[in-house]
């Protein structure tokens, strides 16, 4: 089913900061439901910031993404 | 530390400013600069020199958007910054975006903090999962002396101390929440969560979320102290009244309440009394308990005075709680004393502390 579009933002959000700083692979993710490598993205971004892991985009893990931060990937694969 | 543990092979870095942004004074920029540098030499080896033109090691700027690197700002808010870690070309240098607000002060992003963090990744750090380390990646105002232990044994690691380092006092880390001697200041509730303070952190409890969320105290609440003593939630005002030394703050939610803080004696505690431990509040009986040392008051929120007839002793009306408490919680019918690494489950119908636990069990270690 299409994603209503609220959710789509969010979902566009997510792709945008899991591939800035944690290296989530561009261009591999579809738009319906969680894919292996977004959901394990997620994974990691919640276990950095000792969230609740649960790889989905819940509030909590949202709420982080959109706080004021460093440019710098959180994760060591510094390209 | 970044792959390979990049670093400056030489402790004599240079660095130059090329340009300024226009919300400070030149001379509030080079002092934001010099200072989130010496953050990092006085307790390292590392000298920095200031480099007027010509290639420097470090190379500082501010630019907006797209601004040289393919590495783009996003305009205000979300990104503020970012550096390279230490090499050749554009390694070390460092970034603001300039469509942020710098300051001086807290009223919008401090540049000598946001400059420190990004000056430790031009030295080779990269993030911290501490949220109270200058290493983490979400930005936070704070006073005082900006390192936490774990930034300085991230950055000594890869250059070694200063041999003539000045006393430092760092932050604590943040507190393990599985540490098996953990104890806690002060718990309360606020709108259906548990709040659990330690040192300059809260955990957050909430009944759908049994992962407690870790946040600094100032990140939440700026105005309030760096370490709480006692806490409690009167839901009729839906107000949570904090107490540190003799003050006592209150909050509504995420706004400290009009008036406050104010002197703790406002209660009806005596001058003798200069901190509260515990505090928590009896639903339904409209009475908070006000625990110092082995003694307890009794507040009636309603009329605003302390009951005649105490203080009482905690042992006497509690037998089973023989000792000081550190915070309080009444969930459920139960009153739980938390005293050091150990919390006392009190029942009303039996009339006596019915089971002992670790204080770390209501965080599920």
């Amino acid at each position: 089913l299409p994603l209503p579009s609220e959710n789509k933002d969010n979902w566009l959000q997510a792709e945008k900061y899991l591939r800035r700083f944690y290296g989530l692979p561009a261009g591999l993710q579809g738009r319906q439901g969680t894919s292996g490598a977004f959901k394990t993205k997620i994974k990691e971004m919640q276990s950095f910031f000792k969230l609740k892991v649960t790889g989905n985009l819940d509030d909590n893990t949202l709420e982080f993404m959109n706080l004021p931060r460093c440019g710098v990937p959180d994760i060591g694969e510094y390209n | 530390h970044f792959p390979r543990d990049l670093k400056w092979q030489n402790n004599n870095v240079t660095f130059r400013i090329l340009n300024y942004t226009p919300d400070l004074t030149k001379s509030d920029v080079d002092r934001a600069i010099r200072t989130a540098l010496n953050v990092w030499s006085d307790v390292t080896p590392l000298t920095f020199k200031k480099l007027q033109n010509g290639i420097a090691d470090i190379m500082i700027s501010f630019g907006s958007k797209e601004h040289g690197d393919y590495n783009p700002f996003d305009g205000p808010d979300g990104l503020l910054a970012h550096a390279y870690p230490p090499g050749q070309g554009i390694g070390g240098d460092t970034h603001f975006d300039e469509d942020e607000h710098w300051t001086k002060d807290s009223s919008a992003y401090n540049l000598f903090i946001v400059a420190a963090h990004e000056l430790g990744h031009a030295l080779g750090m990269s993030h911290s999962t501490d949220a109270g380390a200058l290493m983490y990646p979400i930005y936070s105002y704070s006073t005082g002396f900006v390192l936490a232990e774990d930034d300085i044994e991230g950055i000594q690691a890869l250059y070694g101390p200063n041999p003539d380092q000045k006393k430092v006092k760092p932050k604590p880390d943040a507190p393990d929440k599985c540490d098996p001697m953990l104890s806690f200041d002060a718990t309360t509730e606020l709108r259906g969560e548990t709040i659990i303070f330690k040192d300059r952190f809260y955990w957050r409890l909430h009944p759908q979320m049994p992962e407690p969320e870790q946040t600094l105290i100032q990140f939440t609440w700026p105005s309030l102290p760096n370490k709480v003593d006692a806490a409690y939630e009167n839901p009729e005002k839906d107000m949570v009244i904090i107490f540190s030394g003799i003050r006592m703050w209150a909050l509504n939610g995420y706004n400290l309440v009009d008036g406050y803080p104010k002197y703790i004696h406002k209660l009806g505690l005596p001058k003798t009394v200069r901190k509260v431990d515990a505090a928590v509040h009896i639903k339904g009986t409209g009475k908070t308990l006000l625990f110092t040392d082995e003694e307890y008051w009794s507040y009636d929120e309603a009329t605003g005075t302390m009951d005649s007839g105490y203080p009482r002793i905690i042992e006497d009306d509690f037998p089973g709680m023989d000792d000081e408490v550190d915070a309080a919680l009444y969930q459920h019918g139960y009153l739980y004393f938390f005293h050091g690494h150990v919390q006392y489950e009190y029942s009303y119908t039996a009339r006596k502390v019915i089971r002992i636990m670790w204080t770390n069990s209501i965080l599920n270690c």
